[in-house]
């Protein structure tokens, strides 16, 4: 629901950049996540998460762990 | 638990889709895991009708989003068939629910269970081994920029926004890390996947998990 422009896109462009950099910039090993410019590259934060983010939290409840049963209640 | 495992070995994972611009992540994370359930059982691994589940599915919102817990109730509650996508083809948008005869043939949920694994995510890679492949809900908004590696830092337990599909993980190297099926075509990430660590409830992969039953 943006106006497309081809300023708005460069300018998404250039935040996306200045992003790639930052995320890179922490060291790391080399089996870390690196970042770059892709399909998504054209869009502002805000765009890419109202069209591509679409699920909503859910609530569940904690897996009981290993050993752990409901402890009835008891009277 | 062995060291690596990932549920495409079995062929019982079909190929990454795209969901295009519409916000339907949650539709297609529960239709890819009632496909590859269904195959774990030995049923043809077609790809079911997501467009079916986007139109149908009242308690969510089509493109503009939806919960996969909600998706899975529905199609709980409604013991309705999801249908071959040939028969109901992805368009991208809502449209209206389209009804068939309860002749026509589908795959329907016969149940789901869902759990916080957070700080537990070795039991939930034997939930995985036991049941197939996991629906997920994570935080994605790092992965807009995201090319490939494992995703360890930048990506908070925080609110969680995108729904995807776990099939595999591997802890043969320094890293542990899960493997992770998306739905924004195989241009994306790891040939459409991303790697994201293990432990450590990173970009909160583990707060909401659920495995589905047909």
């Amino acid at each position: 629901t943006w106006p497309w422009s081809p300023q708005r896109e460069a300018a998404a462009l250039r935040e996306s950049l200045n992003r790639h950099r930052y995320l890179n910039s922490f060291p790391h090993d080399n089996s870390t996540a690196f970042y770059g410019v892709n399909q998504f590259s054209y869009l502002f934060p805000e765009e890419f998460k109202a069209l591509y983010l679409g699920s909503k939290p859910a609530w569940a409840p904690r897996y009981p762990a290993k050993g752990q049963t409901p402890i009835p209640n008891v009277s | 638990l062995p060291l690596r495992f990932d549920w495409r070995d079995k062929h019982v994972v079909n190929h990454v889709r795209n969901q295009k611009m519409c916000g339907g992540c949650w539709a297609f994370s529960v239709v890819s895991a009632v496909e590859s359930a269904g195959a774990i059982q030995g049923k043809p691994l077609d790809y079911l009708s997501v467009q079916q589940v986007i139109d149908c599915s009242f308690n969510n919102y089509g493109c503009r989003g939806g919960s996969p817990l909600g998706a899975l109730s529905w199609l709980n509650e409604t013991q309705l068939k999801l249908v071959a996508d040939s028969q109901y083809p992805f368009k991208a948008e809502n449209g209206l629910c389209r009804y068939f005869p309860p002749s026509q043939s589908g795959v329907s949920v016969k149940g789901f269970s869902a759990y916080d694994f957070s700080n537990q995510e070795d039991e939930m890679a034997r939930a995985l081994l036991s049941f197939g492949p996991l629906v997920v809900i994570v935080d994605a908004v790092s992965w807009q920029d995201y090319l490939g590696g494992i995703i360890q830092h930048h990506c908070s337990s925080g609110e969680a926004n995108h729904a995807v599909l776990i099939t595999g993980f591997d802890k043969t190297g320094n890293t542990p890390y899960w493997m992770v099926r998306n739905s924004w075509g195989n241009s994306w990430g790891i040939e459409g996947y991303a790697h994201v660590k293990m432990g450590g409830n990173v970009c909160g992969i583990a707060d909401s998990v659920a495995a589905v039953f047909v």
